[in-house]
């Protein structure tokens, strides 16, 4: 696990998310999206102190979240299909941008296309980099800067967990069995 | 059953996209030190954008890089590989380009490279 220069981290204990309401997918329900977004979240919040709430308000909120085409202004534009799938700002800017030519999955079923993207692991490698995680050498690992097309990889592994925790401490709550089974996870480490 | 000619124009308007904005590496597999093909520079352009490769490092310090295999772009290569958790050998093996031909997050991986990074101790 690594971090960005500076180890940038939120020091509140509950953030903000909205979505943007004018950049978003037409061929999914903003429900489908929330779903995703709630589980990803979920996943990190079991780990570490922080609880994250969505609010209406996308202009106040501490993370923002949208679907972007090409030059969207922040100076990394994105590339059409496959290629760059997304990108999130580290501490505390708190914007999270996915690219809406990918043909983003919900539901787990890849058959409609090989360039399909599954959009909860993606937003959950996201979810790291708001929280001021950098790039994992790790290919099991969610912080692993590349995804390939129609897999699925959303359970935190023993080097994402370690690296938020040092970041944050642990969630009083933590529950090991709430971690991955595969043999790299926490728990069975 | 004929589709309408106007969706079959937008399908086709798509793949062109991604054929453009995502290169196809593996006609640079095995291509070796010192020798100069065409598209390299658009590796080093790929390396470029996620950190790898300096601007200046192309050879006549401007962005247009050039398509000579040379000693920056094998340091390059060897850095990725070390980030990305490949055998470390500074050469286009499969592997390599075949994850370079990946797609993937679009935050740079420079915050790997200027700290180092944490082993995990397991």
């Amino acid at each position: 696990y690594t971090y960005f220069d500076g180890k940038p981290k939120w020091n509140r204990d509950t953030l903000t998310y909205a979505f943007s309401k004018t950049h978003k997918l037409e061929y999914l329900t903003s429900d489908d999206v929330k779903t995703v977004f709630r589980r990803a979240f979920d996943q990190w919040a079991s780990v570490i102190p922080v609880s994250f709430e969505e609010v209406d308000d996308y202009t106040v909120a501490d993370l923002k979240i949208g679907f972007f085409a090409g030059d969207h202004g922040d100076g990394q534009p994105f590339d059409g299909v496959l290629g760059t799938l997304a990108h999130a700002f580290a501490p505390k800017n708190g914007r999270l941008h996915l690219d809406a030519a990918e043909t983003w999955v919900v539901d787990g079923d890849f058959k409609e296309s090989d360039v399909a993207v599954d959009l909860e692991s993606v937003v959950t490698h996201e979810i790291g980099h708001l929280l001021g995680l950098g790039h994992s050498s790790q290919e099991s690992a969610v912080m692993y800067p590349s995804l390939r097309p129609r897999t699925k990889k959303v359970d935190l592994t023993v080097d994402d967990v370690a690296g938020v925790l040092k970041l944050y401490g642990a969630n009083p709550n933590l529950r090991f069995d709430s971690l991955t089974e595969s043999e790299d996870s926490l728990k069975n480490g | 059953r004929n589709l309408p000619e106007e969706s079959i124009t937008k399908a086709t308007q798509i793949i062109h996209v991604s054929n453009a904005t995502w290169h196809d590496f593996s006609r640079l597999v095995d291509v070796q030190l010192g020798s100069h093909v065409s598209g390299v520079s658009e590796l080093k352009r790929y390396l470029h954008r996620f950190g790898y490769v300096k601007e200046d490092d192309g050879g006549d310090g401007a962005k247009n890089f050039s398509d000579v295999f040379d000693g920056p772009l094998e340091y390059a290569i060897s850095l990725y590989q070390q980030n990305l958790g490949l055998p470390i050998t500074g050469k286009l093996d499969t592997s390599t380009v075949t994850l370079m031909s990946s797609p993937r997050c679009g935050v740079t991986d420079t915050h790997m490279i200027d700290n180092g990074f944490h082993t995990t101790a397991h």
